[in-house]
């Protein structure tokens, strides 16, 4: 474990608390899109499948446990408790076209042809592309409130911490796994867009419009 | 060295 490993992870935790919360305490997932949260509910549930089978460490086990409870409560809130405020005529995107490719390709390019293995594959290459249903309906309603783009913030930051924290490995461990950070790279390049229009208007401090 | 046998990443 290394500090950038580490505040990466608590950047992920955070957007992922980020949003729970906006939800739950505004009662609304307007501007939310639920097809992404799908996607990450998908990628925790195919990558920590190994909750199952191997103990790395308490905190290993600790942060995955929240990770999955976190994404399927918010899938939850956003599909069941409150439905009536999911804005579908905006939450448009053709999910079934990020699947098939990433599932194919995880069939393709792995480092090994085992089922575990294949899942793990699928999830880093779902995870780099999970996004896109949220910041095409961004791009769709021309704005986001603020919460939301400090929640895309905090998760934009965490995958691009990992790319530091990928350098750091192959410098002193000698650890690379090629299909983590190109992938890690792939999504961290997502958010350039919207890191640019995170800071440029950070100090306006009204609602963030993206370019449609 | 490639990817370590044990992932023990989030």
């Amino acid at each position: 474990m290394n500090i950038f490993r580490l505040t990466g992870d608590l950047s992920h935790l955070a957007a992922i608390i980020i949003l729970l919360l906006k939800i739950w305490k505004t009662r609304s997932c307007a501007g939310i899109s639920g097809k992404s949260q799908v996607l990450f509910a998908l990628v925790f549930t195919t990558r920590y499948l190994d909750l199952l089978t191997s103990f790395i460490s308490l905190y290993n086990t600790t942060m995955k446990i929240i990770y999955i409870g976190c994404a399927y409560a918010t899938v939850y809130l956003i599909y069941m408790k409150f439905k009536a405020t999911y804005d579908g005529n905006h939450d448009t995107f053709r999910v079934e076209f990020l699947v098939v490719p990433v599932g194919g390709l995880a069939f393709l390019v792995n480092h090994d042809f085992s089922p575990l293995e294949i899942l793990w594959t699928f999830s880093i290459y779902l995870e780099s592309v999970a996004i896109l249903p949220q910041l095409f309906m961004i791009s769709k309603t021309g704005e986001a409130e603020t919460i939301t783009t400090h929640y895309l913030f905090f998760l934009g930051l965490y995958r691009a911490l990992y790319l530091i924290n990928w350098i750091w490995r192959f410098y002193f461990e000698g650890f690379f796994d090629m299909i983590a950070i190109v992938a890690g790279v792939v999504q961290t390049i997502l958010y350039c867009d919207f890191f640019y229009l995170y800071v440029t208007k950070g100090e306006s401090g009204s609602n963030k419009i993206n370019p449609a | 060295t490639t990817a370590k046998e044990v992932k023990d990443e989030l």
